[in-house]
């Protein structure tokens, strides 16, 4: 079973916005 | 075919002709006649009685003249020519002639063939420096000690083979015409059967530049009798050969010598040798040191193993000596994503792609390691796989594992489904 790739727009980056990548 | 080559193409030692390296090379000398014309007597001696037959020496008149250019020129035995001095430069007086042979030279021997009596004292010297300092190459005087501080005939061993000897051989006054003075430079000296292996020797046939200075003239002692001044027109020094007998200096890497294009005299270097006399290695060829090619040896110079991702490397004498003398290359600036000495692998953040050889410059492909599911940026060099953060899976640790399903958490993006 291929599980599907990470979807970066369900991350809630509110207490890691110094950690979000550039282009998320 | 190439004589630095065997017929299998592998390296040999090879080495330029045998020349005369001064023929047709300009001489400097210090005094020659004729400027003003002036007159010179040529001794002879006959049943024990000697004439003088007087001529003019004039530098204006080519018929007259005597220049230094004779002492390089076509030697003809039926038409000799000969360089003259001025009269009568005897002691403290020098005279001298200076050569230039335009680049390093090993010399085997050094002639001249006289016009006039053979000098009572002379000296040979060379230089390594193209001029800037000279050494003795051999002394010939009647009387070595005073002249040249030095004992008659002295005795060469392995302990002083770099040295200057000097021979009362070849100073007798006769032949007063056509006398020959002739050095050997490897005559005598105990390790010239083994040249090869002997870097002393190798060091002491070296030059770039001959001199030889005459000292003292062989007289009759009546240049202070009455008729002194007849007799004082009768002694000079006259040559008319000056040969240097040797090869081109290469360090048995090239086979012949060409002028380069500022117009100097440089070996033509095989064996992947560079430099004037191929004595360095060539760019990128430092796999090895340099060494001189022996009878048995090429010793050629071999290239860096760099798998085609460097252009520059260097030689690391530590390496060397741990590979069993056989490689101290170290490859500079890799290129293509690799590193190591050899740019043998990938480097950090970069992994192996085994279906290209590693001369391919895809080797190595960038780790891509997921900016979240990742715990770091660097993976596996070999296989690629980045460092995954708890339940998450994939080479690049983009997907969640199985049983695991994706949260709004960067820092745990995969959690166990309840």
């Amino acid at each position: 079973e291929v599980m599907p790739t990470l979807d970066m727009t369900l991350f809630d980056w509110t207490d890691y916005e110094d950690m979000k990548p550039v282009d998320t | 075919p190439d004589p630095c080559y065997d017929e299998n193409g592998n390296p040999r030692r090879c080495i330029p002709d045998f020349v005369n390296s001064a023929f047709g090379k300009d001489v400097r000398v210090t005094s020659t006649c004729g400027s003003p014309a002036a007159r010179y007597c040529v001794v002879s001696e006959k049943d024990e009685e000697r004439t003088r037959e007087c001529h003019t020496c004039d530098a204006a008149d080519s018929k007259k003249s005597r220049p230094p250019a004779y002492l390089t020129d076509l030697n003809n035995p039926h038409n000799l020519t000969c360089w003259q001095s001025e009269n009568y430069a005897q002691y403290p007086q020098n005279v001298t002639l200076t050569l230039s042979l335009g680049k390093k030279f090993e010399v085997t021997y050094v002639s001249l063939q006289f016009c006039s009596p053979r000098p009572e004292s002379m000296a040979i010297y060379k230089s390594m420096d193209y001029g800037k300092t000279w050494m003795p190459f051999q002394f010939y005087s009647m009387q070595c000690k005073k002249m040249y501080n030095r004992q008659n005939k002295a005795v060469i061993t392995k302990q002083n083979e770099q040295e200057a000897i000097c021979t009362d051989s070849h100073t007798d006054m006769h032949p007063l015409t056509g006398g020959l003075i002739a050095f050997s430079t490897l005559d005598g000296r105990p390790s010239a059967h083994d040249f090869d292996n002997s870097p002393v020797l190798q060091d002491w046939v070296t030059a770039t530049d001959i001199k030889i200075v005459f000292s003292r003239l062989h007289t009759f002692g009546d240049e202070n009798e009455d008729d002194s001044e007849l007799a004082r027109d009768s002694y000079f020094y006259a040559v008319s050969d000056l040969q240097v007998g040797g090869r081109c200096k290469c360090n048995g890497h090239a086979s012949k010598c060409v002028k380069d294009r500022e117009g100097n005299l440089v070996c033509e270097c095989k064996h992947n040798t560079a430099g004037p006399e191929c004595d360095r290695c060539k760019p990128f060829h430092y796999d090895r040191p340099w060494q001189r090619a022996t009878a048995r040896e090429a010793n050629e110079c071999i290239a860096c193993h760099c798998n085609l991702h460097a252009r520059r490397c260097r030689f690391n004498m530590e390496l060397y000596k741990l590979s069993g003398r056989r490689s101290g290359g170290v490859c500079l600036n890799c290129r293509h994503n690799t590193a190591g000495r050899h740019c043998h692998y990938c480097k950090e953040g970069y992994y192996r792609d085994m279906s290209k050889p590693i001369s391919h410059r895809r080797a190595c492909k960038a780790c891509d390691c997921h900016p979240v599911g990742a715990a770091g940026k660097t993976c596996n060099q070999t296989t690629g796989q980045c460092p995954c953060k708890d339940g998450v899976s994939g080479l690049t640790c983009n997907r969640c594992a199985k049983g695991f399903q994706q949260s709004r958490s960067p820092i745990a993006p995969c959690i166990k489904i309840p």
